[in-house]
């Protein structure tokens, strides 16, 4: 199955 | 303080209604631009973003920038006490611990109060870069939900497939496989039926079917949703409002 990917690895903290 | 009139409590409901099962606690950040709201679902792997315009209330003054901290299944049970129709206005002060909603009829013969007690959230916002998309899918927001919540029966995942000849979602699971394929369509007497793609290149992607079914619930705000894609980043799917938007930002999976 896919691994559900984390939006953190694309989105960085502010 | 704030005072934010809004001619129809039934855009704010149906706000509510569309992000209350992915995110629970959030702040409603008031400043010039309107009162908006950034969340993450617990596991990180859905965000919402929420603008509701100041040009969409009248009147819309705020001193002063504030963050209202709010349970959303406390302010479902207050937003309850309003009809769909009724005038709301929100007024806060300027460190405050309740929201104050009003309900007004359009016959200004019934007045209801609520106080809503705040809450201190402490959240975390992230960037999220201006994206190029490889394709931008506009269509029905029934039709996009009924894909969804046809493929969940088959699978745990779709996989997005956007070309120049259309739109394919598929899935496969224990049961079988299905697709559905969607092509480009103009409909000149109902625009909001149409089906529009554009596209720099093509764009194969794999998602929890499970988030887009909760997404999809945003149904109610807009008669068409955008679904905006590119290869490894996370997909858009943006529901536009007369004056604001709820978008949905949604983590792929990889792999296989």
């Amino acid at each position: 199955p896919a691994d559900q990917e984390s939006l953190l690895s694309y989105f960085g903290k502010r | 303080m704030l005072e934010a009139r809004l001619e129809q409590a039934g855009v704010l409901k149906k706000v509510v209604d569309a992000i209350r099962d992915l995110v629970q606690d959030i702040n409603f950040d008031c400043n010039d631009s309107g009162i908006a709201l950034q969340a993450m679902d617990n596991s990180h792997v859905a965000l919402v973003s929420m603008l509701l315009k100041s040009e969409g209330f009248s009147p819309y003054r705020l001193d002063r920038n504030i963050a209202l901290g709010i349970n959303l299944t406390s302010l479902t049970k207050v937003l309850r006490c309003a009809q769909n129709e009724d005038i709301l206005t929100l007024k806060a002060e300027d460190t405050p611990d309740t929201l104050s909603l009003i309900f007004e009829n359009a016959e200004n013969d019934r007045i209801s109060e609520y106080e809503l007690k705040l809450m201190d959230i402490d959240q975390e916002h992230l960037g999220i870069p201006e994206t190029e998309y490889a394709a931008a899918i506009s269509m029905p927001s029934a039709e996009f939900q009924r894909i969804c919540r046809d493929l969940i029966q088959l699978s745990d995942s779709v996989t997005i497939e956007a070309s120049k000849e259309g739109v394919k979602f598929s899935c496969s699971g224990d049961i079988g496989s299905g697709s559905v394929t969607l092509r480009q369509q103009n409909n000149v007497d109902k625009p909001d039926l149409s089906t529009k793609i554009e596209l720099t290149e093509p764009v194969t992607l794999t998602f929890s079917l499970k988030y887009l079914v909760n997404f999809c619930k945003a149904s109610a705000l807009s008669s068409v949703v955008t679904l905006s894609l590119s290869n490894e980043v996370p997909l858009l799917v943006e529901y536009a409002m007369g004056s604001g938007f709820v978008r949905f930002y949604l983590a792929p999976k990889i792999g296989e």
